[in-house]
This record gives C-alpha cells, structure tokens and sequence, in this order.
C-alpha cells in the first residue's frame, strides 16, 4: 500500500495550492502580478 | 539507569520549553522567522504599532509579523510555491510598506509595481522566506515589459471588480498572486502521528504517519489556526465530506483529500500541533533521484511500455517450474526483484493504480480561455 501511496504522491508534485478562494487570515486584496 | 533515562527526558523537555518560552516571548524573533536578514523586518520591526494607541500594545512581533504570501501560482512560475513562501523583500530592500492610522503596517502595492515597472527588460532579485523549515532564499524574475498593444488590451479588459494597484502594469504577467499575511499563519499545520482507527476516514484516505501535514482545509476554515481547530472542524462535519489539503514532506508535494466523517465526529488518527510539528526543510533529492523523476515525467502513460524494456531474449525464458512456486509464496526473492525494479519503470504499476480507487493525480490544465 505504502508503494501505491509513493505512486500516487508523484503524480502530485507539480501541483499547486489555489489558495484564492479561501477564507484567510491576511489582511487587505489578493494581488495579482 | 532509569534515573539517568529520566534526566535526560527531563533535560530535553526543559529545552524544549526553553524555545517554546523564547519564541513566545514578546522581545525576541520566533526560531522560524530568523534566517531572514535583519533588514528586510526592520520597516515592520520599528513601525509605531508598539507605541500606540486604543489602550491595546501589540507587544508579539511573532504574531504580526507579515509578507507577501503566495497564494496562487501559475504553471510557469515554479520556482514559487503557493502557501508556503512570502516574498519579504525586493533586491534586499523590505517590501515598501505604509502605515495606517492605528499604526498596522500595510504594503504599499503602488510602490511595489512602480518596482516591477522600473525592473522592465531586467532581472528582479525577489527575497523569499519560506515557511518549509522557515529557511530564506532569493529568487530571480524575468520582467518582460509589454509592447504598446498589450497596453491597449489591458485596459479595454479591465476588471472593475479586481483590486487596482493604483499604478498600471507595464510588464507582462509573472504568473502569481499575493496576499499581505503573518508568516506565523504558515505553522498552523497538524502532523499526522499515527493512524488509530483501522478503515477509519485517515486510513481510507490514505493518510500516511509522520510524512504527512495537514496544511489547510476546504474554504480555509483551518486559517486561523489552533490545537483544537482541527478536531472542532472534524466533528462538526460529522457525516459529512470534507476536503483537507496534505503536504507530504518525503516527496515534497500537497495534495487534496476528501474525507468522509462518520458519525462519531473523528478523523482515525492522532495529531501534533505546534513549535515541534512545524513544516520541516525539504531534503534534497540525489541527483540520481531527479533524474529518474525526469524520465517518469517523460514516459507517457500507456501499457505499451510495460514492455518496452524487456528484450526479446527474455521474454519466455525457460523457467523452471520450482521457480515458479518460490514467487507464490511472495517472500524473498520477490521483495528482492521488487526492490531492483524500483524506480526503473513504473508505468505498469501506475496502469494497475489507475484501475484502483485511490485518488486521481491532478487534471491536465484546460487551455486558458483568456
């Protein structure tokens, strides 16, 4: 299982957390640049 | 024995509270936030905050101090990474920031684009701190500038709704998305210890001890951070799904998992929460490592290449029947065959994991309708 589970983390790796849509403490505007 | 044992124990603990006192201690930096050069906090260090105002002093700089973090990435940009870095300077000078009338510093985005601007056809030096091990880096960004018809564009499109600078971008997109945060909002992560309840929701999940963090859940309700954040949210989702975001620190990557609550309000694993559970630094993966990353990138995913690195000779080999019942029983040799073929060709494997129920790697991306 611990094998499938290193397959299944690979595939993962360039992905990025959208974090645009949360709810967050910081403070003022999202920023794009 | 026992007593020395003991001491040691004793030892330990006393300096880990010792750390645990100085971080929270009001005049000194937390441990996390100290690889960053003195002078890009110093704007922050010395704004008026302290001297103020309301009959409130806001006397822990751990709490308040702040960066710009990263909350979105584009594909292009990976050099950045979305939730754990904060860009705390530019060319080794702080982010420029302003301070309101209650003496809370704000970043003063006119100025930072006036940077952007002036760095157009030039290389910017962005000073990042990271909150994977709370280490600092720099990093460089190409600013490309536009030509006059990308000008036009921008403003025929503009988004009324989109927060303005005040200051019109004169160089193309860099493919990232800031937000002003305390980088202590970064350690509000839960470590996974141990798996306690067998096919219970972290064991379905796939949740893995030691290795992995729970980073953030669905609509950031684990924002604001807590010992017991998690488990109230947990057992207010009783029967229901819920989305946590894990990042794994072997292969450095986070990952979405949806976790069905049973009735009983619990997730099935126990968790660590604080100065001793925060993010680790990631160890560097042996070139070999990279490499042979490089080449799984590569290799489509097909069936055809199950075969593609046997030669022919070896196809039907003359195997002896014995053999044949040794890989039955699944011991040894097996373990040992397994073991060579590690990280050699994986795409049958991921053909056999694709067919299971185990959650689906990342969807390609849809070309932008922009």
């Amino acid at each position: 299982n611990m094998e499938v589970d290193r397959l299944m983390l690979d595939k993962w790796r360039q992905w990025n957390v959208d974090m645009t849509t949360w709810r967050s403490i910081g403070s003022g505007p999202i920023m794009e640049f | 024995m026992f007593r020395i044992a003991k001491n040691l124990v004793r030892t330990f603990e006393q300096s880990v509270q010792d750390t645990l006192a100085l971080s929270q201690d009001s005049g000194s930096l937390d441990a996390f936030f100290q690889s960053i050069p003195p002078n890009l906090l110093s704007a922050q260090l010395e704004s008026p905050v302290d001297a103020v105002s309301e009959g409130v002093k806001h006397t822990n700089v751990n709490e308040t101090l702040s960066g710009l973090r990263i909350v979105w990435v584009d594909e292009m940009q990976f050099q950045l990474q979305s939730f754990f870095d904060y860009i705390v300077g530019f060319n080794d000078d702080p982010v420029p920031v302003v301070n309101n009338q209650h003496g809370f510093s704000y970043p003063d985005y006119r100025r930072i684009t006036s940077i952007f601007n002036e760095h157009c056809g030039r290389t910017l030096k962005v000073n990042i701190w990271s909150a994977k091990g709370g280490t600092f880096r720099d990093e460089y960004v190409n600013v490309i500038s536009k030509d006059s018809n990308d000008l036009d564009d921008v403003s025929l499109n503009h988004d009324e709704r989109r927060p303005s600078s005040g200051e019109a971008h004169q160089f193309q997109a860099l493919g990232f998305k800031v937000q002003w945060t305390p980088l202590i909002a970064s350690t509000f992560t839960y470590h996974i210890l141990n798996v306690n309840i067998p096919d219970g929701p972290a064991q379905l999940a796939g949740l893995i001890p030691d290795e992995d963090y729970i980073i953030g859940c669905q609509d950031g309700l684990l924002a604001t951070g807590g010992e017991t954040l998690l488990q109230d949210i947990v057992r207010s989702r009783a029967n229901y799904d819920l989305v946590l975001y894990v990042y794994n620190k072997v292969s450095d990557c986070v990952r979405p998992i949806t976790v069905h609550i049973g009735p009983d309000g619990r997730l099935g694993c126990n968790v660590g929460y604080g100065f001793l559970h925060r993010i680790p630094t990631v160890k560097q993966r042996s070139q070999q490592g990279q490499q042979q990353q490089q080449e799984d990138d590569s290799v489509p995913f097909s069936a055809e290449s199950e075969t593609a690195f046997v030669p022919s000779a070896f196809t039907a080999p003359p195997v002896p029947t014995k053999k044949k019942s040794k890989n039955k029983k699944g011991s040894q040799p097996l373990a040992m065959d397994d073991y060579f073929n590690e990280g050699r060709d994986k795409s049958s494997a991921a053909a056999k994991l694709a067919e299971s129920d185990v959650t689906a790697p990342p969807p390609q991306k849809q070309p932008s309708s922009n």
